[in-house]
């Protein structure tokens, strides 16, 4: 059996949110480390990964392994009736085809229970290379998210540029096109700075829908990674106090 | 712009 106890729902809501957009039905894997995410948008293009460590949890009990496969949307929707700063504990038996939800207010007596429909889920987990990247990029995450959401009013696709000079983000669209470049700052490290380490120059294409996608995430952290070596998926990871969500993003080629 | 790639092409199903 899991029993899970959150301290705050907001977490799991943010979580939800970064990602119901971009996969429907997903097998959360529960063993005694923690609860894992593994899903591919339906046309391969994407992958999202989430960790919640057992020790980011108030209390946090998993006997055996146990996935537990929900509709996204539905999980969305029982998240939405939890206020962001409620308790949040989340239940299912051994072999159960329910998860039960149990949201405790901060300040009242109040507790609201749900019940969630868990489905049977037919994921291929793909095993993912490490990867020594050429270029590692660290950002304020609300950055990220401006530069994408700016640049794809522009076209459909960003080059990103990792060189001497910086980290530049460039829109080629049929009426307009623009670029952005962000240079290492010297007096300011992430939360506010960015940092750049490059070993070898990085020249890459991705689709901006995606990127729109994945920047829903600054919710969790103010900090966003960027990972980068030529021809190699785009790794994009925000990490938090209790795991991680990374997302790989295939890269497109000439034309 | 570019053709997109999948991610089969680079990570390996178990």
């Amino acid at each position: 059996m899991l029993e899970a106890r959150l301290a705050e729902a907001a977490i799991l809501k943010r979580l939800l949110d970064s990602i119901k957009e971009l996969v429907t039905d997903a097998n959360f894997e529960c063993n005694e480390e923690g609860i894992n995410l593994q899903a591919m948008d339906n046309s391969h293009v994407a992958l999202v990964s989430v960790k919640l460590s057992a020790s980011g949890f108030k209390k946090y009990r998993c006997d055996r392994p146990l996935p537990l496969g929900v509709n996204l949307g539905s999980f969305t929707k029982v998240l939405k009736c939890a206020k962001d700063d409620d308790v949040c504990i989340i239940k299912a038996a051994d072999d159960a085809d329910i998860l039960s939800l149990t949201y405790e207010a901060r300040n009242s007596d109040r507790i609201a229970e749900y019940e969630m429909k868990l489905m049977d889920i037919d994921a291929d987990t793909l095993n993912i290379p490490d990867t020594d990247y050429d270029a590692r990029v660290s950002m304020p995450s609300a950055e990220f998210t401006r530069i994408v959401r700016d640049l794809s009013q522009l076209g459909e696709s960003v080059r990103i540029e990792v060189s001497k000079e910086g980290v530049r983000f460039i829109s080629d669209g049929e009426a307009a096109n623009g670029n952005i470049l962000l240079r290492q700052t010297d007096d300011d490290a992430p939360p506010e700075g960015v940092t750049i380490e490059m070993n070898q120059h990085v020249n890459l294409t991705f689709s901006l829908k995606y990127l729109v996608n994945f920047a829903k995430s600054s919710t969790l952290s103010n900090v966003v990674q960027l990972m980068l070596s030529n021809d190699v998926p785009l790794l994009v990871s925000y990490d938090f106090n209790q795991g991680h969500i990374r997302y790989y993003l295939a890269p497109k080629i000439g034309d | 712009m570019g053709r997109q790639q999948t991610l089969g092409k680079f990570f390996q199903m178990p």
